[in-house]
């Protein structure tokens, strides 16, 4: 059985790729065979677990672009045992332009990706803040969508171009597309604005909301520097113990 | 005599729209008529100023793909006095597939702007999280660049393509284009990677960092919300010192 997760909002750092290292390193851990895809051109979920990423020749940007070239010519080991990664580079900024007019171009990530389904029970994917034809390959290719929200007002008002967006992915192109959920980040337990608009959010999305919620928290910010999970670098920490919840709540949901 | 300051970081939720939309204000009450112009499809400069932005009919992208509407026709009031806003939309996510191949796609905004130099002292820039055609348009048109740096590790990674972009752009485009400096923000005075990264920025930028450290403020993420500033939301915050001294420096080195 294979789950696509793609992890998205158009929004700028409210933890999508905080989010995808540290649920694919906790499924990995749990035992599943994990497959972490990271698309966007700024690479972060490739820079948080590969040592020398300037090292890397081949990404997903050959991958794309490329019909000789598989996924599996470019897969990377991380040093979490069960958990794999392709690697992403600047030139995805150049995807747009390059396959401009292909009438694939939203299928891309999709057709690449069916040949691993078979090998990786979890595929986790990690988008840029836009929702240009990256992020929209990256929701055509999943089972579900994964939206991080850091309860903010800034935050909170993108929110409608994001659902609208996968309303039209789920009408012309993947009608099975489901949200998985939606995760709050980079909760301050300290402000009222917080808690304000999680009541906000909790009141627009009812369920579909995790009860698990990612308070703000140093350790999380850290690991990366680190090219490690929260799980091996904090293991104790407020945010290795949420995001490992979370992932209960995924299991129970996909 | 006329500065446009172009507020660019690829990376996602680094505070350029909190940057904008309080330095612009700051310029004003201090009596300089500014123009704060959202070129982001997200359009968060425009929300935090607009009350009803859905009612807005042409905006920045009508003026840029429209060779009839000049910029005077889309320019808002705000309720700042001598603060003038351009506001954006979420058609501007078009502007590059719109514009791909026009010979004249990088300077559109610059020859738009030009018309409005004469009338405004200081013209800031908001710009999306990316590195494509409409933060590129940002910078041809740009006097200046100025750029928020979260210090975090994730934040810091893409400093190098940001520079590069900006070095690209003085060679072709913008010859006279300068960095007004390296403004850091969120900082948290509470954790120990915020001052390693900080001791690393000056390392690696010296003297071309503000004086000036935004430091993480509720208030500051709490007055969007208002359609206010900072300095009439709360204008004893740290956050309102902290972006007035900002503007100061700002004022000394444009
Ligand atoms: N719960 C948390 N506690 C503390 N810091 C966090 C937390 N989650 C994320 N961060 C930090 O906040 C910043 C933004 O997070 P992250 O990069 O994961 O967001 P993003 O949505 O992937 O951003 P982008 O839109 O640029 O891709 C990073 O420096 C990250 O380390
Ligand atoms: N100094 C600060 N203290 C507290 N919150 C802040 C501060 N600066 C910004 N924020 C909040 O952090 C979030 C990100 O800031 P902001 O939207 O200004 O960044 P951005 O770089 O414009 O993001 P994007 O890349 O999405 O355009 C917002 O919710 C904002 O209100
Ligand atoms: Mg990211
Ligand atoms: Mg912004």
């Amino acid at each position: 059985k294979n789950t696509v997760i793609t992890i998205a909002n158009q929004k700028g750092g409210v933890g999508k790729t905080t989010t995808a290292i540290n649920i694919s390193a906790a499924l990995a851990f749990k035992g599943f065979k994990t497959l972490l895809v990271d698309v966007d051109p700024q690479a972060n979920s490739t820079i948080s677990y590969v040592l020398n990423p300037e090292k890397i020749e081949k990404s997903i940007y050959e991958a794309l672009t490329d019909s000789n070239i598989t996924l599996k010519d470019i897969i990377l080991n991380t040093t979490v045992p069960g958990l794999h990664l392709i690697p992403s580079k600047i030139s995805m900024a150049k995807l747009e332009s390059t396959l401009l007019g292909e009438i694939d171009s939203y299928y891309r990530l999709k057709d690449k990706i069916e040949g691993l389904k078979k090998e990786y029970e979890y595929i986790i994917i990690d988008t840029p803040p836009t929702l240009g034809l990256i992020t929209l390959n990256a929701m055509v290719a999943a089972s579900y969508i994964l939206i991080p929200i850091q309860p903010s007002y800034l935050s909170l008002e993108g929110t409608d171009d994001l659902l609208e967006t996968i309303e039209k992915v789920k009408q012309r192109a993947n009608p099975d597309l489901k949200i998985l959920g939606v995760l709050i980040t980079l909760h301050d337990k300290r402000t009222v604005i917080s808690k304000d608009v999680i009541n906000k959010i909790k009141e627009v999305f009812g369920p579909v909301v995790f009860k698990t919620i990612i308070t703000r928290s140093v350790r999380l910010e850290e690991s990366p520097a680190y090219k490690e999970s929260i799980f091996t670098f904090a293991p104790n920490s407020s945010g290795a113990i949420q995001y490992k919840n979370l992932v209960e709540e995924i299991i129970s949901r996909a």
